[in-house]
């Protein structure tokens, strides 16, 4: 059975596609079956992956707007275990084109329904909004990963996701948990990343991960490959950061 | 007669909100009547000048949403020449509620008219997105300003704003230019920085501002003291790039 995780914050630039990509990646490296889906018009996480959205014939939007069957858009990656589902730049209208189709707030999770035996996980990057294609990624998943900037707006920010997050529990999911907020682009160096962890750990306790994902300039140069670090630069303190969520993440599987 | 410029990149965290406050200071500074507008749901330029929304009666929700003349919404900031409109949290539906409206699109141009005689600048701070919010910043206003985050995600999202702003030139706003395009978080150290300067040298030329932001931690402080840089700390380089850019704005002025 598939574990499906939304990757979600509407804060702007706080690492949702830098960590859509390198967990899935290090997903995939632990052998375990990886489906990534891009839901963000930007199709940042399609790019990272070396894939260039504009030569795409197809993408997630035939799936949010036409009955497309999913099995139709999958691509491979440069990772044997390691599938993604492209967005491409003619999203940015997909809100708006979503809002008269019946039931437009449970398109991404009926097209996932048919795969949920095939990968062991599947990963959604949500855009930076709390609009009608992050509510799709949220009501789709088992969980939501929020990544947490160690900044002041990104920590300010929290509690409105808080109140999104409880509205599609309500609503549309039911089951829907905390996966973990993971901090990112923490610098040792610095006394804001120290109070906002500080902050963070005292708000969400053992939902923090324990692993920190630093602040490391091999982490932002590895999309102009088009690869994830773990072929980038496994040495890199990036790297090594990823790979040990996903050991957290696999780890939750058994206790959750 | 007020210029409007609307402050916009779809991209999230590349510096949209430190821009608006930190520009809109330092023209307040220079004895130029500003206004400032926060588009944002996030309510991030709201916060950053030390208000809190969530105390908060009436915002530019009231404006978006029905006809409460802007007057009755405008708050006074720690500086002077610096007036706010601020954003709250019922925000995140507004792209929604605004929909079926008449006018739409032209919401915020509409409620901005009346006051162009009163300020020198109006600046409005836009959401990470290209929704219904962004379009009716960019429609009201006479230039945008594009913060340029020096990172592989930051440049390659650059031509689906150009798209979308050529679009509403056509479509809704036929004199809008480009007021500039300003490097933001530049780090001397890295390659990555040096690439996206470059690259973005040659795409837009001297449309490129000569001020470029440098990383600044005071930048990422400010905010949580509810102070914009020149009033947090005049002498750190973010602040002295700030004044200097609010000097090349104010240049353009006579020239464009
Ligand atoms: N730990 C890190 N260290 C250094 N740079 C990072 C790190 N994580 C992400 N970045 C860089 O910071 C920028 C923002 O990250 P990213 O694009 O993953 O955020 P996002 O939340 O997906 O943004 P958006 O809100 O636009 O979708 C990118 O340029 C990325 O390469
Ligand atoms: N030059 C800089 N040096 C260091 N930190 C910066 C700089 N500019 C902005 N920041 C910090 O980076 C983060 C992102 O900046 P900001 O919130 O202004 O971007 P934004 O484009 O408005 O984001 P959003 O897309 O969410 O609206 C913030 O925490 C801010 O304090
Ligand atoms: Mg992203
Ligand atoms: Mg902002």
């Amino acid at each position: 059975m598939s574990r499906v995780i939304a990757i979600a914050n509407q804060k702007g630039g706080v690492g949702k596609t830098t960590t859509a990509i390198n967990l899935a990646a290090s997903l995939a490296a632990a052998e375990r079956k990886t489906l990534l889906l891009d839901l963000d018009p930007q199709a940042n996480a399609t790019s990272g992956l070396g894939i260039d959205a504009k030569k795409l014939r197809r993408s997630i939007y035939e799936l949010l707007l036409a009955d497309t069957p999913i099995q139709e858009v999958i691509l491979p990656t440069s990772l044997p275990n390691l599938s993604l589902v492209p967005a491409n730049a003619d999203m940015p209208a997909a809100d708006i084109a979503m809002l008269p189709l019946a039931g437009r707030e449970l398109r991404v999770r009926n097209a996932i329904h048919p795969l949920r035996g095939a990968y062991d996980y599947i990963l959604l990057d949500c855009p930076p909004s709390l609009g009608l294609i992050t509510v799709n990624g949220i009501a789709a998943a088992d969980s939501v990963l929020v990544p947490l900037q160690c900044e002041y707006y990104a920590l300010e920010g929290i509690s409105s996701l808080h109140t999104t997050i409880a509205a599609i529990r309500q609503r549309l999911n039911p089951a829907l948990f905390l996966e973990g907020v993971l901090l990112t682009m923490h610098d040792r160096r610095t006394n804001l990343s120290q109070q906002v962890e500080t902050e963070a750990r005292k708000h969400f306790g053992d939902r923090v991960f324990a692993t920190v994902v630093p602040r490391n300039v091999r982490l932002s140069e590895a999309p102009s490959h088009g690869l994830p670090i773990l072929l980038y630069d496994i040495a890199s303190p990036g790297a090594q950061a990823y790979l040990n969520l996903a050991k957290e993440v696999i780890k939750n599987e058994t206790t959750s």
